[in-house]
């Protein structure tokens, strides 16, 4: 006896706001660096 | 005490339905193995997320009884604090009784606000549980309501919004996947997490040669790692920053190679468009990295986390039984 649960698919946070172009600014607020780049910043520093 | 679940609602795509209490007062949650806690947010919360999400109201629950004691959970971006209680919890069916459950009352700033689910119902070890409280799927076993120690995962690539995607508790569905599952021993009982032998780029080996560890986890979309070898990789598949992301150009998916983990002796497989999440942004197509970088210290990390991106190529089966997870490519 399995008990399935169906998962329903929804857009993600992240595609919303990509749609909504603000992504970036999200990144910014959330002091979040997605791309590793203030690291490499620092290093040419 | 507090915990580290190791998640990134900013991708979360699948959801479920509970419903806790008598009567029911449902919620759609996210159903994650990197961490072991239920919450849902509460009648008491004042945070903006929860002025747009439904709340848990105990005072309308005939079988509701109140524990008190508060707890946290620490999440990259914010904590949630609240109260611990205990209500019946419903899940398509199988009715867990006295399941103790976090009523939030702070949520993170804004976290949650955009996020599409209420809460979420943690799957991992009873060791990851915050608050010492005991996750729901032990008291699926504690109270037998499945047959089998067992969940399995199986999340579709179906563009229409993952039709037929399911979770399913005291067992797993040969349908979902060819081929024999290749069971892999947990090697520490907190998430669901295993040793890999290597992670290939094309034909080459280029990390964790000596070996390392990972995690299977539902709570996390994309496939992540340790900041600096995941910026070696995107180099390699030839992603570059595009707005505070990984991307590539679209066009170039065909000549992209592969990226396979390979795991207790098997090479399980990410093709180009297996990793790569595309999306329609003003009309023009998007293609964005399905790796992230993420930095988790010892004594936890480093740690490898297989997500969503991986979990849609291969059906998982978490064995509570036998502390092991099965992997299979889905059909």
């Amino acid at each position: 006896a399995m008990h399935r649960v169906p998962l329903r698919k929804h857009q993600s946070v992240r595609k919303k706001l990509r749609a909504q172009g603000v992504l970036s600014d999200f990144w910014k607020s959330q002091n979040l660096d997605m791309v590793q780049f203030s690291e490499s910043c620092r290093m040419d520093q | 005490s507090t915990n580290e679940p190791l998640i990134n609602y900013l991708d979360m795509e699948y959801f479920g339905t509970i419903s806790i209490g008598s009567p029911p007062q449902n919620f759609t949650v996210f159903f994650d193995t990197g961490s072991s806690n239920l919450w849902v947010p509460s009648v008491y919360c004042t945070s903006p997320a929860c002025k747009t999400h439904p709340v848990f109201h105990p005072s309308q629950s005939s079988t509701y009884e109140e524990v008190g004691n508060r707890f946290s959970i620490h999440y990259g971006t914010g904590s949630l604090t609240g109260i611990i209680g205990a209500d019946q919890v419903s899940v398509e069916g199988l009715t867990v009784e006295g399941q103790q459950f976090g009523e939030s009352v702070t949520e993170p700033g804004q976290t949650f606000v955009n996020a599409e689910f209420d809460g979420i119902l943690g799957l991992g070890y009873p060791s990851l549980a915050a608050g010492g409280v005991t996750p729901v799927f032990d008291n699926m076993m504690a109270q037998n309501l499945v047959d089998l120690p067992i969940f399995s995962v199986y999340l579709s690539s179906d563009p229409q919004g993952g039709s037929g995607s399911e979770l399913t508790f005291g067992g797993y569905d040969p349908s979902h996947f060819s081929g024999s599952l290749n069971w892999i021993p947990v090697t520490k009982q907190g998430y669901w997490q295993i040793a890999l032998d290597g992670i290939q780029v094309g034909d080459t080996v280029m990390f964790c040669s000596e070996g390392c560890q990972a995690i299977v986890d539902t709570g996390t979309s994309l496939v992540t790692g340790p900041s600096d070898k995941i910026k070696e990789l995107q180099g390699a598949i030839g992603a570059t920053p595009i707005d505070g992301e990984y991307a590539v150009n679209c066009a170039t998916l065909n000549t992209m190679p592969n990226v396979a983990f390979l795991i207790n002796g098997v090479s399980y497989a990410l093709s180009p468009n297996a990793y790569i999440l595309p999306d329609l942004v003003d009309g023009m197509q998007y293609c964005g990295s399905g790796f992230q970088g993420l930095d988790i210290p010892p004594p936890a990390g480093p740690l490898w986390i297989l997500g969503d991106v991986f979990i849609r190529q291969f059906y998982a089966v978490f064995d509570r039984g036998n502390n092991q997870v099965g992997l299979a490519p889905t059909v």
